[in-house]
C-alpha cells in the first residue's frame, strides 16, 4: 500500500450523493445503498464513520459526469478510466467522480464482462479519499486496474494495514460491556478452605466490592420485585428511626442529637469530651464503645395488616462478632504511627496492609469501616493470618497476594482454583521464605519481585521467573535491602516503602529522587505532620 | 541527424505513461527541441517507465511495448496516477 500523506484530522466523516450530478442509468437509491456499503469496508476496518448527509458541503461527495466535469481529468467513454478521487483536503478534497457513461452494476453478474461494479470502483475510489495511494500487489483493493468483485468480500490485508496505519484499528469492544470488578464466575466449590466454627450464632458478612448483596432481587433471584409494597394499608406506614446516638470513633464525626449528648458547636475530628466542659456531656472513652440497638423504634406489629407478608425491610450492615465485644482489639494498627507490610493499588484503589488488616483509600479518600481484616475482603486467605508479604494486581487484573512460601491468586474475592501456590513454582528458590515486595514496574510494563537483596523480574505469560537472575537489589539505588513493599502509583511514580517512610523513585535514573524518606502517614494516610513520628526516616 | 519517427503505439504509450505518473509530462511546444541533443536519454526513461508499468501491473518486464503491456494499458482502470507527483524527488536516482 502506499500512504499518499494528506489524512483527514478526524474520522468522523460525512458523504453525500451529488444532488446535481447523479447517475443517468442507475437508481438513485440502490447507488446510496452501494456506496454505503463500499464505505462500511474502510469502517470496518478502521476508527472511521461515515454518515450519510444531504449536502454537497459533504467530506465526501459522489458524482456521475461525462467526459469533460470542470476539473483537470475529463473521462474517457466507456472503457478504459472509470472513476477517479481526491485525496483529503478542503473543498473538492475527498470527492469521488464516475464515469457516467460506464456500464455500472449495482448488482455483481458473472455473464457480464461489459458491465463494472459499482461497490469495487467506489470501494477503491473511497480509499483515494481517505488518503491510500494505489497499490502494486495484485488483489489489493488499491489495485489501480479493475479487478471486479468476489462474493463475500473481505478488506484484503495489504489495504487493511494501509488504512489501520493512517487512522488505526477499530477499537476492540471485548471488555465493554465486563462490569468493573465483577469475576465470570465464581470458582468451583472444590476450593479447599478452612472452616472454623464460629462462637456467636450471627454469621460475618462479608463486605463486596463494587457488588450488590444486599437488595431483595440479589437475596431472592427468584422471585418477583416490585420495587415497594404496592399494597394499601390502613396503618400508618413505618419507618425505623436512628438510634439517638452514635459510638464515639476517631475517624467519624460525630454528631449528638438527643438531650445526652446535645449538638456541639464545635465539632473537631479528635475532639473528646471531658467532664471539665461547660456542656453537659457524658464522657464517652475511645474504647471501649457499645454498638445501639438497630433500629431505635421496633416495628409495631399490626393486626391484619397486608403488609405484614410482604414488608419491605431496611437494610443495616451487619456487624462483625467482633464489634459486638466490649474489648479492644489489640492488634489494631494505628494508621498514623506504623510501617507497611504491603501496599498495591487495586483496581484504581489504594490498599495498605499492615498485620492482619488492610486500610482501602479510593477517589474520596478513605472508606469508613477501615481498618479491616484482611480475611473479610478475601475470606479464602488463612483464618489464622498474621500478615501479608507482598501484594500486587497483575496485568490480568488478579490480585496476587503472598504469604510465606505461598501465593494466593484472586480474581476479584474468590481463589483462583489451584492456589495458593508455592513460590518455588514461578521459578524462585526453595530457600526463599518470603517475598518483600512485588510490582508491574510501570518504565516498562514487567513484574518484579523482591527480597532481602535480591530482585527478580517475573514474566506474566511464561509463569515464571526469568532465567539471569536474582539479581542485587543495589540496582535500585537509594532504597537499600529488605524494603517493605513498593507500587506505582496513579501518577506513574514508583514508591519504596520501608519503615515509616517512602521514597518516589526516579525510573529513568534508576534512583530514588531524595536520599531522605518522607513520612508514609502524612502523604498516604493524611495524618497531620505532628503525629506522623519524630523518629528520623531512613536515608 | 534525421528526427526519430515515433509509431502511433509508441505515442499513446507514452501519453499513458504520462497521464498515469510513469513519466513527466513534456510541454508539446519545446518537445522536439529537447529531443534533439537528448535523445538517448529521452529513449531511457521511455523504456524505463515502460518497465515500471509492468512491474507495477504485474506481467513480464521487458521494457518493450509487448502484447501484455498493450493489454494493460487497455485494461479498465482507474483515473488517478499510480505515482504521484514528487515521488521521485524522494527515490534514489539510479545511474
Amino acid at each position: 500500500f502506499a500512504v499518499q500523506g494528506e489524512k483527514w484530522k478526524y474520522t468522523n466523516l460525512t458523504w453525500s450523493l451529488s444532488s446535481t450530478r447523479r447517475p443517468s442509468q442507475l437508481d438513485p437509491y440502490g447507488t446510496r445503498s452501494v456506496l454505503a456499503r463500499a464505505l462500511d469496508v474502510w469502517a470496518q476496518a478502521s476508527r472511521l464513520t461515515f454518515t450519510e448527509v444531504n449536502s454537497d458541503e459533504a467530506d465526501i461527495v459522489v458524482s456521475f459526469a461525462k467526459r469533460y466535469h470542470d476539473d483537470a481529468y475529463p473521462f474517457d467513454g466507456r472503457g478504459a478510466i472509470l472513476a477517479h478521487a481526491f485525496f483529503p483536503g478542503t473543498g473538492r478534497g475527498g470527492d469521488a467522480h464516475f464515469d457516467d457513461d460506464e456500464l455500472w452494476l449495482l448488482q455483481p453478474r458473472d455473464d457480464d464482462e461489459e458491465g463494472t461494479s459499482l461497490f469495487a470502483v467506489a470501494a477503491h475510489e473511497f480509499g483515494h479519499s481517505l488518503g491510500l495511494s494505489h497499490s502494486s500487489v495484485k488483489g489489493a483493493l488499491m489495485f489501480p486496474w479493475y479487478q471486479g468483485i468476489q462474493p463475500n468480500f473481505v478488506l484484503p490485508e495489504d489495504d487493511r494495514n494501509g488504512i489501520q496505519q493512517m487512522y488505526g484499528p477499530k477499537k476492540s469492544t471485548k471488555w465493554a460491556k465486563i462490569p468493573y470488578y465483577r469475576p465470570a464466575e465464581p470458582p468451583p466449590t472444590t476450593t479447599t478452605t478452612t472452616t472454623t466454627t464460629t462462637t456467636t450464632t450471627t454469621t460475618t458478612r462479608r463486605p463486596y466490592i463494587n457488588q450488590h448483596h444486599n437488595r431483595h432481587q440479589d437475596r431472592y433471584p427468584n422471585r418477583p420485585y416490585t420495587p415497594y409494597p404496592r399494597i394499601p394499608s390502613k396503618y400508618p406506614a413505618y419507618y425505623p428511626e436512628k438510634p439517638n446516638h452514635y459510638p464515639y470513633h476517631p475517624d467519624r464525626r460525630h454528631y449528638n442529637s438527643s438531650e445526652e449528648h446535645p449538638r456541639r458547636t464545635n465539632h473537631h475530628h479528635n475532639f473528646r469530651p471531658t467532664e471539665t466542659t461547660s456542656h453537659p456531656t457524658t464522657y464517652r472513652p475511645r474504647y471501649p464503645y457499645v454498638q445501639p440497638e438497630y433500629p431505635s423504634n421496633p416495628r409495631p406489629n399490626y393486626p391484619n395488616d397486608p403488609r405484614q407478608d410482604n414488608p419491605r425491610k431496611p437494610y443495616y450492615p451487619e456487624k462483625t462478632t467482633q464489634r459486638t465485644t466490649t474489648t479492644t482489639p489489640s492488634d489494631k494498627p494505628d494508621k498514623c504511627d506504623t510501617s507497611y507490610d504491603a501496599v498495591a493499588l487495586i483496581r484504581g484503589e489504594l490498599f495498605i496492609f499492615k498485620n492482619r488488616y488492610h486500610w482501602r483509600i479510593g477517589a474520596n479518600g478513605h472508606y469508613p469501616g477501615y481498618p479491616m481484616e484482611t480475611t473479610r475482603m478475601w475470606p479464602s486467605l488463612p483464618r489464622d493470618l498474621t500478615h501479608v508479604d507482598a501484594v500486587y494486581e497483575r496485568p490480568d487484573r488478579k490480585i496476587a497476594i503472598f504469604i510465606g512460601k505461598e501465593l494466593y491468586l484472586f480474581n476479584s474475592q474468590y481463589l483462583v482454583p489451584g492456589y495458593p501456590k508455592p513460590l518455588s513454582t514461578f521459578g524462585l528458590p526453595e530457600s526463599l521464605d518470603k517475598l518483600d515486595a512485588a510490582m508491574v514496574w510501570g518504565h516498562n510494563g514487567n513484574t518484579y519481585f523482591y527480597s532481602g537483596t535480591m530482585y527478580w523480574k517475573y514474566d506474566e505469560e511464561k509463569g515464571r521467573v526469568d532465567y539471569d537472575y536474582p539479581r542485587n537489589m543495589a540496582m535500585w539505588k537509594g532504597v537499600g535491602y529488605n524494603i517493605d513493599s513498593v507500587f506505582q502509583w496513579k501518577d506513574g511514580k514508583t514508591y519504596f516503602f520501608k519503615g515509616k517512610g517512602f521514597w518516589k523513585f526516579n525510573d529513568l535514573q534508576m534512583r530514588v529522587e531524595n536520599e531522605r524518606q518522607y513520612p508514609s502517614s502524612t502523604f498516604w494516610m493524611g495524618c497531620p505532620t505532628e503525629r506522623a513520628g519524630r523518629r528520623a526516616g531512613y536515608k | 541527424r534525421s528526427r526519430p519517427t515515433r509509431s502511433a503505439h509508441e505515442k499513446s504509450a507514452r501519453s499513458y505513461l504520462e497521464t498515469f505518473g510513469y513519466l513527466k509530462k513534456g510541454r508539446p511546444e519545446v518537445g522536439n527541441l529537447q529531443l534533439m541533443g537528448n535523445e538517448q536519454e529521452y529513449e531511457d526513461d521511455f523504456r524505463i517507465a515502460i518497465k515500471t508499468l509492468q512491474e507495477f501491473g504485474g506481467i513480464p518486464v521487458t521494457g518493450e511495448i509487448d502484447t501484455a503491456t498493450k493489454n494493460l494499458m487497455k485494461q479498465k482502470r482507474c483515473g488517478r496516477p499510480d505515482r504521484e507527483d514528487g515521488e521521485d524527488e524522494h527515490r534514489r536516482k539510479k545511474r
